[in-house]
């Protein structure tokens, strides 16, 4: 059996309802440790990889491994429909691996919802990439930077194009771009630290200047994530998709993985 | 002139 515990409002739903442009349907591995979810989005540019250590939940419990795929729209749609200071439980029984059960209780315990929601087929949208974030080592830059800034950028720079350019030496991150009515680029001095200060951008891994080119469509939904979290860290290498990640908890995470655009 | 890169595809050409 799986169980789930959580308030109105928890991290979890506003995660969710933030994937949700990117997003239909995902995969959902859980453990005794907690869950991991990947989804691919329609057009093939973003992987997103999460992971939800079971201390975050009111309560969790999970006696098997298992796997499901999820219909992600409908299960946020399902939770919207609960009020302020409901408990929301999420469960599947190993008698009826075909649903997930959503339940939710009133504060005052007088009012009770069940919901069913189907589980679907989501085996496509795994990618064998899991060695990519152990391998800090092969991003030439890794930076960390308030995730209000990082949406910021991301939206100044929309006004003027669809592209944004980041770029990472030693002296100066910058995000820039280039459009028909003008140019932006705001530039970033980085603190070169291991342990980077919330307020400020942090410079934490440089093996050489790197510069991507990213569809600003994707990075604004990777900062709508973010903004969820105080930080967010941003991983450049030119042969592999930009890395962007916040942390849950001590031990949960959330990365997309964004294919950059290239020159045929 | 850039075109977005498909994911698997720039994976599979790593």
């Amino acid at each position: 059996m799986f169980e789930l515990t959580m308030a109105k409002g928890s991290i979890l739903q506003g995660v969710l309802e933030a994937i949700l442009d990117l997003v239909n349907v995902a995969n959902v591995d859980c453990s005794s440790k907690g869950f991991s979810l990947q989804a691919l989005d329609t057009e093939h540019v973003v992987f997103l990889s999460l992971f939800f250590p079971s201390e975050v939940f009111r309560s969790y419990r999970c006696d098997e491994d298992c796997s499901m795929g999820i219909a992600i729209a409908d299960m946020v749609d399902l939770l919207r429909a609960s009020n302020d200071g409901d408990i929301i439980t999420i469960k599947v029984t190993d008698q009826n691996f075909e649903d997930i059960t959503i339940t939710f209780e009133s504060p005052d315990k007088t009012k009770t919802t069940d919901m069913d929601l189907q589980l679907v087929d989501a085996r496509s949208h795994r990618l064998k990439i899991s060695e990519w974030h152990d391998m800090e080592s092969e991003y030439q830059a890794i930076f960390c930077m308030p995730s209000a800034q990082f949406m910021l950028n991301c939206k100044s720079l929309s006004v003027i194009d669809d592209d944004v350019v980041i770029r990472v030496n030693e002296e100066v991150i910058s995000f820039s771009t280039k459009g028909k009515s003008g140019c932006v680029n705001i530039s970033h001095v980085p603190n070169k630290t291991d342990n980077p200060e919330k307020a400020s951008v942090t410079l934490t891994h440089m093996r050489g200047p790197v510069s991507l080119t990213l569809n600003l469509r994707y990075m604004k939904s990777c900062a709508k994530v973010s903004t969820l979290f105080d930080q967010v860290k941003i991983g450049l290498s030119t042969k592999l998709p930009l890395m962007v990640e916040c942390k849950i908890a001590e031990k949960g995470y959330i990365r997309y993985f964004v294919a950059p655009k290239i020159t045929e | 002139n850039k075109h977005q890169a498909d994911l698997e595809k720039f994976y599979n050409n790593r």
